[in-house]
């Protein structure tokens, strides 16, 4: 889906969700898709017991990735949307925020 | 044309 002319992206139905890593630096998901597999970044795996379980509201499986802590990743490759993800030094709390777009 | 059908997925 693309954003509108004037850049805004359509906020119907989106969800923030927000965590922060276990004591290893995972957040306990897998994200697909990117720019240059011509697919959106979608969550496809929650691992039971981490972070990305446990937060409230908890990241499900087919959720759709729009921003990362702020950041609109659609024109993003696979491997720059993980950085974002593992890079938590773009706020003080080190907290990932992520709106998602739920299945 | 054949296209290449391998879809990464990366833990996080």
């Amino acid at each position: 889906e693309k954003s509108t002319p004037n850049g805004i992206i359509p906020h119907d139905n989106l969800v923030i969700v927000r965590m922060r890593p276990d004591e290893n630096g995972r957040f306990g998901f897998n994200v697909k898709g990117g720019s240059d597999q011509k697919m959106p970044v979608i969550v496809s795996r929650v691992a039971p017991g981490t972070p990305a379980d446990q937060c409230v509201p908890r990241l499900n499986e087919g959720d759709q990735v729009v921003l990362i802590n702020g950041r609109d990743i659609a024109d993003y490759t696979h491997d720059q949307v993980v950085s974002f993800i593992k890079c938590s030094c773009e706020n003080n709390s080190n907290e990932l925020i992520l709106l998602v777009r739920p299945n | 044309e054949e296209k290449d059908e391998c879809i990464i997925a990366t833990e996080v």
